[in-house]
């Protein structure tokens, strides 16, 4: 196995797309979306989902990247873009991955 | 006299399927009932109201006179528009509340709410009171202008705030994502069956006969959520629950008066000047608040939505609606 | 005779829809189908039908005599205490069989099921036999006692086990959380809008022609339930599996003949008896499983939800419903 | 004339509601919208079309004289299997075509669609056309002897370049595979209540009159989906295109012959022969996917799945339809 | 980056209030949901959901703490609370954050 | 605590009986499985269900092993089994857990 970082964003869905320009930009080619909701430091319900209707409101993204200096780089950008105004978290975690290849950046599949 | 004749109207109003519901949601809401409607079928239900209401709409038009349709278009843009500029010189510089919040809150009450507007129509049938079928369709000519000047108004004061001269809008692409969304996307595709293929029997069969009873089980819905994002408002400063009772019947006595013109210059119903005061009054849900979360992110959703869902829309219908009928009965002797 | 009378009378059961559905559930989940129906149109389906029962029952109990309604609820009351003390003193005792399992397994056959009610409102109409629109209300008053007194029961036991004298019930907080349930919810709040509002238009355009249709669809998950249960009760005594064959008839039977005392003393209806019995023989699915859950942790549901939804509620409905027809038929003459 | 004609009864075609539904989904796709149907709600649609389609023909064969049943169920078996040996050599032998997408996609085209047949049935209705209830039980028929041979034959393929003689295939199992899918089991399980129980009321109640407009949801659904796939298929050979284009209407032409022989020499209605074109020209959509992906890995989904969504369905119903329809009023002068 | 541990809890739908309570009167004031199913050793289905209708019925709880004791008094609670009775597993996760002062127990958004 | 291994998968929703099978042949007990979407190298729709109805097609499953080359072992066999046809992906992450006796294979609750 080798080693590779994840890069986990929970945030609101509405800014899923520009979250996921940014992980293309940066050139890796894969990520995982699920459907969250969570309670933090904004605690706001955006984009006028009725919460009645037990709707998942965020979203969380995963993107596995085999270079350590491009995880952080995503994490930055998507922080000092988003989080100033959007509700968000971001963290970075170890992981091994078996076929290191796909993961590196600009790997086209 | 008078008094107690209204009060018995204002009863047998709420007596009225429609606003019953959505008063009995906000009382289970807040008994803390767990009921909750599945979120896929919230989201159909909304398409099925749309579907139907640009249906209606699409089919008249092709009878229409479009002539007809130029000054309450015209009347529907400029009480889009008028609302937010409205909200931009009072309620975004009363104290306590942001510029930017502001504004974005009259960005939603300039908007029109679907369920309000289908809630508006399910009455006004009800009641046997004829409208143009093609009124529903003014919807995009209030809504869009309202959010795109809202944004353009945002944008001008936050770049004035950073001290660059120019931010620029996209206004197309604001347009264009408006258009797009869930809510408009149905209403239209409606009005386009409704204009080019013969859809009365599908219409008749199925969208027409299922309007009530789901409008019914939205107006449940648009209850308990008003009760759910009340709670958001005590965050944020009164002023929002304030303009939320205000304005909604203050826009729509505007538009009520614009409409009354167009009835005796050009024979615009009574049934449609109605409606034209239900969509001022009403106050974006569904559609509005993700184009503002993603063009003012700055702005503080509890407060726009929180003033729009949490009171906005349960005034625009349950005190909305009944008094502009009664006005309509008074000036129109309907 | 008689005997070949009442098969052929069981087959022409077994033929209606409501029947036919659930045993046909039972065999496509038998045969290993991946038919699923979501969870929203499930959840979607519970909250339609109670609240179409409960819009029925508001309606009628403006007009009726709410002095005819204190007998039936006190045998209701009665019922659903006496099911589950009688569930402590069988089933609880049996060998294999954990006394807090079969406490809470007696709760949930002292509870209602709305499915249940539900297939049985449909064959009485079916078949056109009266019953008073407040009958179904008569749910939480059997309901809510049951589930108490199961909670209670089982903590005084699990109290004394380990050696402490007093386990404290939050008896209030029981009642709150049921009535705060979703299926509770819905009944109550079509019996607030059918009392206090006018929706008698919506009730006849929506949600009274939908009930038989969408009571087909319940009927097939609660047959594919049952047998998806029925894998799960295995794995426990087999003593579960006999309860929920014996128990429903039993507790049927019971109220039965305490609904007939009920209708000879001051009137109640035939329809009524049989709908008194049919909730007594019911065992709940939706609302009691998570409230036995959360209060009696130690129980293991596989038990409890083993033996009513896998065993109680089939029966309940396919032999019990037909059963107290037919008895109503030889007792009452309809 | 007769061409002028002809583009006067297409226009019209495409005014119905079922085939505007379709070409309105393809647009508003194409538009960019986000209107999306919740999952939820796309299951439970399909689900209630196919019980439908099997209620009214179950509650038909119970009268009906099966061995009228015998040439056609021969017909969709032979219709079946000769669309994929077919495909196998034509599509599959095209350059730029690997021979087990060609085979899988072939698999496809011999499969039936739900939504296809649901479109036809309602076209026929909307035009009083009579069919025998039982031919859409002829579904399995043609679809799952397709399924089979497309697998075996892939498998054949696949064990020739891997130098194994003899690739196993569990035919039974992928037989009870298809049976146990979801839209299967909706025709069965609809087939066995309207054979074995009385299903009238509900039917007439329910699953007939919302029949028309789910199909138009469904339609609406298609036509979106399609414009969705249609993009996956630029990334394979065009020949997954201009097979989605040439097929349906040949297969359809094919079983509208066979079908032909069938009216004149056993009575077969016209209804029937145009259903069973439908049958032949629909590529399935919904079942057939898993059941490939799982058996034949190595295909690629966006070659079958393309063609069939993207390209298939779309011109079996806005082209075949209309087609078959057109040619049956020369035919059997309807 | 910072070192924090993420908490993550697999358990029945019925007690997620009180998992959070938990959360939240340990201090800290963010956690994230998601729907989960799954196999475990009490393979049980709690809860009365149907499992024909493919209901998820487990939930996933992660919660981000910058402070690794008070992450281990969380799993200590929930796990001897619960789960001698409920379904349900708990595992500690080393990951880096960005801006570690959200995940500080106390902070206050 | 102790250390244990998390194997997580994220792949086409068609395969998810066989993967569980291969989990549960190699002796671990206990998964999870969520929905998921993504993109990846394949890019891949499989299985029919209609994109506009923004189903979840993917699913993620994680299986917590206390054997590192059982997780390993868990990894590499399902790799090699489905992934040249199948888009997927799987990787390893190193967790703490509380009790571990629950996560030995061939533990039988
Ligand atoms: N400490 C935490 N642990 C886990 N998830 C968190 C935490 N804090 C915030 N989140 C998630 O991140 C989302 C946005 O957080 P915030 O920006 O703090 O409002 C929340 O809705 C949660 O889903
Ligand atoms: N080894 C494992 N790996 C991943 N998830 C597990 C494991 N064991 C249990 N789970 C999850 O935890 C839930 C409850 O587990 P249990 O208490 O063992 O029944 C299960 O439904 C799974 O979702
Ligand atoms: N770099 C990545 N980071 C996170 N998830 C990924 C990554 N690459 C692929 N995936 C997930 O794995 C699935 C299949 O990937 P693939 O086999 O590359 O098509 C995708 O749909 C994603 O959900």
């Amino acid at each position: 196995t080798q080693p590779a970082t994840k890069v986990v964003i929970v945030t609101e869905e509405v800014i899923l797309n520009g979250v996921i320009k940014i992980i293309e930009d940066i050139g890796v080619r894969g990520y995982t979306v699920l459907s969250a909701r969570g309670k933090g430091s904004h605690n706001v319900r955006s984009g006028g989902q009725p919460s009645v209707t037990a709707a998942f409101t965020n979203i969380k993204i995963e993107a596995i990247v085999s270079d350590r200096a491009k995880a952080e780089q995503i994490a930055d950008t998507i922080a000092s873009k988003y989080f100033a105004n959007y509700a968000g978290i971001v963290y970075l975690s170890q992981i091994e991955v078996l076929r290191g290849e796909k993961f590196k950046p600009g790997f086209s599949g | 006299e008078a008094v107690f004749d209204l009060a018995a109207g204002l009863v047998k109003q709420f007596q009225k399927p429609t606003l019953g519901f959505l008063i009995a949601g906000m009382v289970i809401a807040a008994l803390g009932s767990r009921l909750t409607i599945p979120d896929a079928v919230y989201k159909f239900i909304v398409f099925m109201l749309l579907l139907r209401i640009g249906l209606a709409g699409g089919m008249e038009i092709r009878e229409a006179n479009l002539g007809d349709m130029i000054l309450p278009a015209a009347i529907a843009v400029a009480v889009g528009l008028g609302i937010v500029l409205l909200g931009r010189y009072t309620l975004a510089l009363l104290p306590g509340v942001r510029k930017e919040d502001g504004i974005a809150t009259a960005g939603l009450f300039g908007a029109v709410s679907g369920s309000t507007l289908a809630a508006g129509m399910g009455l006004l049938e009800a009641e046997g009171i004829f409208y143009e079928g093609w009124v529903p369709a003014l919807y995009p000519f209030m809504d869009i202008p309202a959010l795109v000047l809202a944004i353009v108004l945002a944008k001008v004061y936050l770049s004035k705030q950073d001290g660059q001269s120019n931010g620029k809008v996209d206004v197309w692409g604001i347009i264009k994502e408006s258009l797009q969304g869930s809510a408009l996307s149905a209403l239209l595709l409606g009005l386009a069956l409704g204009l080019f293929t013969r859809p009365e029997a599908v219409f008749e069969s199925f969208y027409d006969p299922l309007f009530k009873g789901l409008l019914s089980v939205l107006m449940l819905i648009m209850g308990m959520e008003a009760y759910a994002r009340l709670n958001e408002l005590r965050k944020v400063a009164h002023w929002y629950a304030v303009y939320g009772v205000v304005a909604p019947l203050v826009h729509g006595l505007i538009a009520f008066g614009l409409g009354t013109i167009a009835h005796f210059t050009m024979g615009f119903s009574p049934g449609g000047v109605i409606l034209l005061a239900v969509m001022a009054g009403s106050s974006s849900d569904i559609s509005g608040p993700p184009t503002l979360r993603a063009a003012i992110p700055s702005a503080n959703p509890s407060t726009y939505v929180g003033s729009s869902t949490g009171v906005g829309t349960p005034v625009a219908i349950a005190i909305g609606i009944p008094l502009y009928l009664a006005l309509a009965s008074v000036v129109f002797g309907i």
